[in-house]
């Protein structure tokens, strides 16, 4: 059964995509069959792949709004070996009002997908900056939440919010997450930004992956739909989002 | 009547808050009195000024969901002369399902904020990264829009998603924004960043902004509840904020 990991935070431009893409790749480098499901209606996941969301039929909001659509009639081959991807489009903004009178509105992302679980060895979901009923849907899907956040001013109200949001859906759902937080555009130059991890080490203890630090890498790598792993195999962010695969695929004894 | 610019853009992390921000401070310098109205759930702008959101009793989610609640009622004073806020609080997650119903949905702002247009020279809203209902309602009550834009690979599918939205609202509402594109966290010496200014200019003639480039005293004025005109007041974007509002407030012929 695969690894479930949706990776998530309502403040905007932390790395979500950047962290969804380039893991995809890396763990397809360590032989890992995985699926990527953007549910963002900006679609940057779905365009970094090299596909147009304008030009797509089947989307991942055809899986929310349409009971006939299965997730097989989404899937899409990526140009990265082993990845597979559930595309995004901007129909996706009309999901959060079309799924408010549903039944089980929360759980039909997980029901649409259960039938592939057998397929991958990982499961990515890429979520748009809100904690809308579509990111509720990624979280009930998931049994892994990766949150990136920048070490700046912003960040540590927006983790108040999301651990609320978590302790919610423990309590009502009896959903439990285990919590890894990935700090992102770390610039070890600034005092601000080590005073933040250490501030966060110290209340997520054990939860912590290592930084990811600023690389203009990342910046360029999407134009090229390239992931940076591939586009630059020798960058620091490269050999980050390595290590970071490498220590998700440990099992949970190793870790 | 007031100036009145919605600071918006779907892409997460460009800069829309800090420009709000910045920008109501520079332009209370030159002796405005600016109303900054926040209307993200993350509450960004609310803290910036210094007020804890989970302890405001009345917020912008009131003025959209409760009839008898005026715009006076929520008002606050800021520490900064000359500007005051409406804040925002987590409550505004629930707006957007809240309004779904209601008659002229989109004119719920612009209704509840008239009757204080001649108390203020400007009005600035700070929009959340998407483009719901809320960020309709403040578009609708505007009449210029500023578009903080990352030179990133992301940003150009955000600015058509936008601009068929503006073309939207003219079609459907009949009502015209004036746009302008603000180039944010601009670093010279990427040749990216250069490439894509040059596309800009290019498609958006005279439409685009001085840039305010990259400065890490952006990142640290915040959490001195502090505007980076006021914190660090020769700090290269606080000049560059300074005369953005210079030009924002000259008359139309002058520009
Ligand atoms: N470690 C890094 N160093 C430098 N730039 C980075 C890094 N990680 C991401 N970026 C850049 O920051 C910008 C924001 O990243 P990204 O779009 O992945 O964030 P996001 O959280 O998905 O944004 P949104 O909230 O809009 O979905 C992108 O242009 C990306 O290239
Ligand atoms: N010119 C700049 N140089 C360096 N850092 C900047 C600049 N402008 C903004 N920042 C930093 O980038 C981060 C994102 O900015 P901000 O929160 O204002 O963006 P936003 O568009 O409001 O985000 P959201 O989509 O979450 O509402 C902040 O930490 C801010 O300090
Ligand atoms: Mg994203
Ligand atoms: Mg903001």
């Amino acid at each position: 059964i695969p690894r479930r990991i949706c990776v998530v935070n309502q403040k905007g431009g932390v790395g979500k995509t950047t962290t969804v893409f380039t893991l995809a790749a890396a763990l397809s480098d360590l032989g890992r069959r995985v699926l990527c499901v953007d549910l963002d209606a900006q679609a940057n996941l779905t365009s970094s792949f090299g596909f147009d969301p304008d030009l797509l039929d089947l989307t991942a909001a055809d899986l929310f709004t349409r009971e006939e659509v299965e997730a097989s009639d989404v899937i899409l081959e990526t140009g990265i070996e082993g990845v597979h991807a559930i595309p995004a489009d901007i129909k996706l903004v009309a999901v959060e009002t079309r799924i408010h009178e549903m039944m089980m509105r929360e759980y039909i992302l997980q029901t649409k997908l259960e039938a592939l679980f057998d397929r991958y060895h990982v499961i990515l979901f890429d979520c748009p900056p809100n904690l809308s009923r579509v990111t509720i849907n990624a979280m009930v899907a998931s049994l892994e939440v990766v949150v990136p956040i920048e070490t700046q001013s912003y960040s540590i109200k927006a983790i108040s919010d999301l651990t609320n949001t978590f302790a919610l859906l423990k309590e009502k759902m009896h959903h439990d997450l285990k919590l890894w937080l990935l700090p992102t555009k770390v610039d070890r130059r600034m005092r601000l930004a080590i005073d933040i991890l250490d501030a966060l080490e110290e209340t997520f203890r054990g939860r912590i992956l290592d930084p990811i630090q600023v690389d203009s890498n990342l910046v360029r790598a999407p134009l090229l739909c390239e992931p940076v792993t591939h586009a630059y195999p020798t960058s620091r962010s490269a050999l980050e989002y390595g290590r970071l695969a490498r220590f998700l695929t440990l099992s949970d004894e190793e870790r």
